[in-house]
């Protein structure tokens, strides 16, 4: 299954739910592809060192603008079952540097992933916080979205454009299969705001509000300074339990 | 003067700091004008009303894509000596509808802003979080930034790229004379990680980092969804305290 984490909007805990559920995943068997498609490269930055710096080559950014093979471009990670798609930040040119392009820009992703998609039983592909062509490519080559969602006015009020986006992709085409595997409330906290919030998600998207929800928790962030995901830094971290149940919940969709 | 707010991590607080420094600038008698230039629309849909919806005529996009004049879009808000240059989704074609222009694409909004720029004290631009087009025009339209910084590993390593970015735009001529008028530490709480990262901010940028520090404050949530700023939702919290000290560190430089 290829599911993307996406929202445009900024720090909701997108790359934090990509590296988790990713790590969560392998930790119960499965074989699973982590894509970071985020020209930040904050994926990348927790998996490889930076002394270790990704050449531009062996990034996505190859994959997407010269058709370079993702086999070759695949990395190992120190967590079994789990391997990475590194990103680079000339990944931030693409919009331009494709719009010359006379194929179909939006497929080149689910494209360069035809060849492999068997190897894996999950690809998490975690996107920038922008609606540009990398996260077109994105919805373009997944069978589901999983949706963060921060408790905030802006979070809230940035779905409505998200929602309008995954039609267009549907509608034109570019992906009719396309679904929501479910909506996220993260950094929860036990403020009025937050409950407002998730009782909002809910008369909003119903049931495909996952009963688990993230709290805020420090070892979440610091896990990422650690190189590593919230299982290996805090095995019994509030982070960790909930991430634990995410994976099962998605698991059981 | 020109003040971009820029860092293409999402969600460190550039939309809050635009909304309460411009208004802080408004409230001691400056003559500001806020543009929104994030297809999101954060900064938009605090000072105008979501039935109010701004059709795409009346948005910077027709400004910028079909050289209609500023003037002609510029609003007032209820905040005197505020006024507002509002954003529309469909900016986040930007740099693809861009893409065949024959002119120099970075200089559209520079361009725009010349016949008013003499009618304002400040301009303050908030920006989406990528580096792409429409952070570029920003970068090239502004005579300073200021870069807001939040808490976390991936806020800090985000700074490397940003500073290229930077460095680029004055190199290639695009804005030789652009410079950082500071960074601002935001969502400070009293963890050791807050406490790592500021130090780490002032070993990096070293005087640039302003003193005022944002700290992490419920008011400055809830003044967005009552579609206000800090000043007029809650004058006495910390979050209004705090943008007071940056609006008056921020004349002083
Ligand atoms: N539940 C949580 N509790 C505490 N910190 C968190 C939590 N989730 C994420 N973080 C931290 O908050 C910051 C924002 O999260 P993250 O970077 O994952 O969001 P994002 O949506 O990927 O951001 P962007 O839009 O820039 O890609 C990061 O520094 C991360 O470590
Ligand atoms: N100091 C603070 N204390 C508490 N909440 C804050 C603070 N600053 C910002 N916020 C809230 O945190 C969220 C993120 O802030 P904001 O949207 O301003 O960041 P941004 O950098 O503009 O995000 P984006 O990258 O999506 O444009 C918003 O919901 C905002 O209301
Ligand atoms: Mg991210
Ligand atoms: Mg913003």
């Amino acid at each position: 299954m290829i599911i993307s984490i996406t929202n445009q909007k900024g720090g909701v805990g997108k790359s934090t739910t990509a590296i988790n559920l990713s790590a969560g995943l392998a930790i119960e068997g499965y074989k699973v592809l982590l894509i970071d498609l985020d020209p930040q490269a904050n994926v990348t930055k927790v998996f490889i060192n930076a002394e270790d710096e990704i050449p531009l080559q062996r990034s996505i950014y190859n994959a997407l603008l010269n058709f370079y093979p993702l086999e070759n471009i695949i990395q190992e990670t120190q967590t079994k079952n789990l391997c990475l798609v590194p990103s680079h930040i000339r990944l931030s040119g693409t919009d331009l540097e494709l719009s010359q392009a006379m194929d179909n820009r939006s497929e080149r992703l689910k494209r360069a992933l035809e060849p492999i998609v068997q190897q894996y039983d999950y690809i998490i592909i975690d996107t920038p916080p922008s609606l540009g062509l990398l996260t077109i490519n994105a919805l373009t080559a997944s069978e589901k979205l999983i949706i963060p969602v921060s408790t905030g006015f802006f979070a809230l009020t940035g779905l409505v454009q998200l929602r309008e986006t995954i039609q267009m992709v549907k509608q034109t085409q570019l992906n009719p299969s396309l679904n929501i595997l479910g909506v996220v409330c993260t950094f929860l906290e036990r403020t009025n705001v937050s409950k407002d919030v998730e009782k909002q998600l809910r008369d909003y998207f119903g049931h495909q509000v996952f009963n688990t929800t993230i709290p805020k928790n420090i070892s979440l962030e610091e896990a990422h300074s650690n190189h590593t995901h919230i299982f290996a830094y805090a095995p019994k971290s509030q982070g960790a339990q909930a991430y634990k149940a995410l994976v099962k919940e998605v698991l059981e969709r």
